[in-house]
């Protein structure tokens, strides 16, 4: 549902403030919206420089924003209780230029709008827009789209929907606030014709035989096989939704000699930031001594990749289920990673190592990850009770955990929480633990990180976060907290949401893949992003300008991702320097002009900015010319020769 | 899962339900174009 006048397109990236009055937790949630914007479109963002147009996010009144771009610099409203990433992706693809699903014209052959049940001049909510006006960039009717209203929106009786689809089925899912369903990505990736995006490197499922162009290593003589689901090895891509499908790679340990080993290396990449994240599902059904190890080869700085280097090993154990693996590479040059396979002891051996599910992306690997397995057996049971996960470890070294009530107080709903865990570090760190972002995210395990819908929550830790007892939550918690003896170690109380998921959210999708639920934690300190914003179009005195300079770049660095980008992400071509329709190509960084050749003209300098004439034609012309002279002047003499 | 009671501090219930926008707005006693909507002034 986009506008279908393209004077209100962006062009990329586009200028963005964070104004001051926004909770600290709203901006690093924008932040995180930026992130996904990067990871699954072409969309980019950028800390305004005094550009005529951008996008001043700040906390007013209610959660809105304008629609498309208004060439004029425009607010955008993230206000009390809209700081959640899907509410941010909601607001900024109405500044990209999109409206609600639900007025699209042909709505009606999909939804029923129950206008008896809108409360009274509430109506204009559901208008509906001209075709002339907005195009559906030629994509179905999307019930998934984040862009959608719930059905319960603008109601008169709190039990009493006032939309509703045409296929009950998708009843639960209009409204959704997970993510940018796989619709609403191909429509913003149509509208600004995006053919990349900035985040996203590889991603395969080994379901084609090509084996998204990974080769086997050539210095060995096993190979990984590209094998079909059987009875007793399934892939992890549809694991459980069919029988004998789906395929991954596998290693057979059981045989052969101790220390046989096969490599499958990837295509060769070209990173833009300088950490990368490589995430995978693997088993190793083997011998206790298999060993699965990742290693990244690197240019040389000669052009070759060939620089080695061994990044993590994982070790065999008696669990022969699959398991999610995160490794951080931190490339900087082009490169490709390799997953060795190693024998243990093949006599002991009756199976082997298994890898399913790559993804491959310039962000950062979650600092925490949680499986709880046999999920939607625990949801089956009625209990009013929680599990509590292990202890985990900020980059700080604050020491937390998550607590998870399969059925909250809310009927068919999951609560997910957040908490604080004594830990070996609490005598040198900060206390009480402010302005850290708890990010907590349940993992939709779908093999393409584009198509996932994962649910991400955060808050930002404060002074007003309370327990009954009056008590700082994010104090010490050997002070504030409860000892457990799970851990052998102090739980503080959590602070979460009631209603983080749906039971009949997680049952769709691919949450419960193998029956395993999966989820993410983040504990960052995001005290930084205090003071981000710039003054607009500053007008002051040089010493002002300058002060303000030094603001907008000290507020550029601040926010953007933590990650370096290359120095050759700025592309050197662009604008294109080259002259006389030169093509440009870069080079090592610099731009390097190719310049156009005509049957009798070229072009050359460093800008192609100097016309010349091919040394053939320019013979045969002064040839020519000289012979014509002397020919002339032969005539004339011989003409003159004859009148004596 | 630890049935019956919260045995711990962790297990208690603290923070926020998540409401959607519609509702957000309509608290905060805003009424806008479809619900989040700024129209422009001259499009008002």
């Amino acid at each position: 549902n986009a506008l279908r006048n393209e004077t209100y397109r962006w062009k990329f990236p586009i200028p963005y403030i964070l104004g001051d009055n926004l909770d600290l937790n709203a901006k690093g949630v924008i932040l995180q919206a930026f992130e996904m914007f990067r990871l699954k479109s072409c969309v980019d963002f950028k800390p305004y420089e005094g550009e005529e147009t951008y996008i001043f996010f700040k906390k007013e009144i209610g959660c809105w924003s304008m629609v498309g771009n208004l060439q004029t610099g425009q607010t955008l409203s993230i206000g009390e209780r809209c700081d959640y990433r899907a509410i941010v992706e909601h607001e900024i693809l109405h500044a990209l230029g999109f409206y609600h699903e639900q007025s699209r014209m042909d709505r009606d052959d999909y939804v029923t709008i129950w206008w008896d049940q809108i409360i009274t001049d509430k109506e204009h909510n559901f208008v509906k827009y001209d075709d002339g006006y907005i195009t559906d960039l030629n994509t179905p009717y999307d019930y998934e789209s984040v862009m959608h209203y719930a059905p319960f929106s603008f109601n008169k009786n709190a039990s009493i929907p006032t939309i509703t689809a045409k296929i009950p089925e998708f009843d639960d899912i209009i409204g959704q606030r997970l993510d940018l369903s796989a619709i609403d990505l191909e429509r913003l990736n149509r509208m600004y014709n995006c053919t990349s995006t900035h985040t996203f490197l590889d991603h395969c499922s080994f379901e084609s035989e090509n084996i998204c162009g990974m080769i086997q290593g050539t210095r060995n003589d096993l190979d990984w096989v590209h094998q079909l689901s059987a009875t007793g090895q399934q892939d992890h891509t549809i694991s459980g939704r069919c029988r004998d499908a789906g395929y991954f790679m596998y290693f057979n340990t059981s045989s052969g000699q101790a220390d046989e080993v096969a490599v499958l290396e990837s295509r060769i990449l070209y990173p833009k930031r300088t950490q990368q994240c490589l995430q995978f599902f693997y088993k190793i059904t083997g011998s206790l001594s298999d060993k699965l190890i990742i290693w990244l080869k690197e240019d040389d700085g000669t052009g070759n990749v060939r620089k080695m280097r061994k990044i993590q090993t994982f070790q065999a154990d008696n669990d022969h289920n699959w398991k999610i693996a995160h490794v951080t590479l931190s490339a900087q040059k082009k490169f490709r990673y390799l997953f060795q396979g190693l024998k243990g002891n093949p006599s002991s051996s009756s199976g082997g190592i298994a890898i399913d599910d790559i993804t491959l992306t310039e962000t950062p690997c979650p600092t925490a990850v949680w499986v709880i397995r046999n999920f939607s057996q625990i949801l089956e049971k009625p209990t009013s009770g929680f599990i509590e996960s292990p202890r985990f470890y900020s980059p700080e070294g604050y020491g937390f955990g998550i607590t998870l009530q399969p059925h909250s107080r809310i009927s068919g709903y999951t609560r997910v929480a957040f908490h604080l865990c004594s830990g070996e570090n609490d005598g040198v760190l900060e206390w009480p633990a402010l302005n850290r972002q708890a990010v907590l995210t349940v993992l939709d395990q779908d093999p393409d990180v584009s198509k996932r819908m994962s649910s991400s929550k955060s808050f930002t830790t404060s002074k007003d976060h309370v327990s009954p007892g009056k008590t700082l939550i994010w104090d010490k918690p050997s002070t504030a907290g409860i000892f457990d003896a799970s851990c052998n170690c102090y739980r503080s109380l959590s602070w979460g949401w009631t209603n983080f998921i749906s039971h009949s959210q997680m049952r769709r999708r691919s949450f419960l893949k193998n029956d395993d639920l999966i989820i993410f934690a983040e504990f960052h300190d995001i005290t930084h992003l205090n003071y981000t914003e710039v003054p607009v179009k500053p007008q002051q005195s040089s010493f002002m300008e300058d002060l303000t300079l030094e603001r907008q770049k000290r507020a550029a660095q601040d926010t953007e991702p933590i990650q370096d980008q290359l120095p050759y992400l700025q592309d050197p071509c662009d604008p294109n320097p080259c002259q006389n329709d030169g093509i440009c190509v870069s080079v090592k960084g610099r731009a390097s002009c190719r310049c156009p050749s005509g049957q009798a003209f070229f072009f050359t300098g460093e800008r192609c900015q100097s016309m010349q004439i091919h040394g053939n034609i320019l013979g045969i012309t002064v040839g020519g010319i000289a012979g014509t002279i002397v020919l002339t002047i032969v005539l004339i003499s011989m003409m003159a020769g004859r009148q004596r | 899962v630890s049935d019956g009671h919260h045995s711990s501090e962790a297990g208690a219930d603290a923070g926020e339900i998540i409401i959607d926008i519609p509702e957000i707005n309509l608290a905060a006693g805003l009424d806008l174009f479809q619900g989040d909507i700024l129209l422009p002034q001259n499009e008002r």
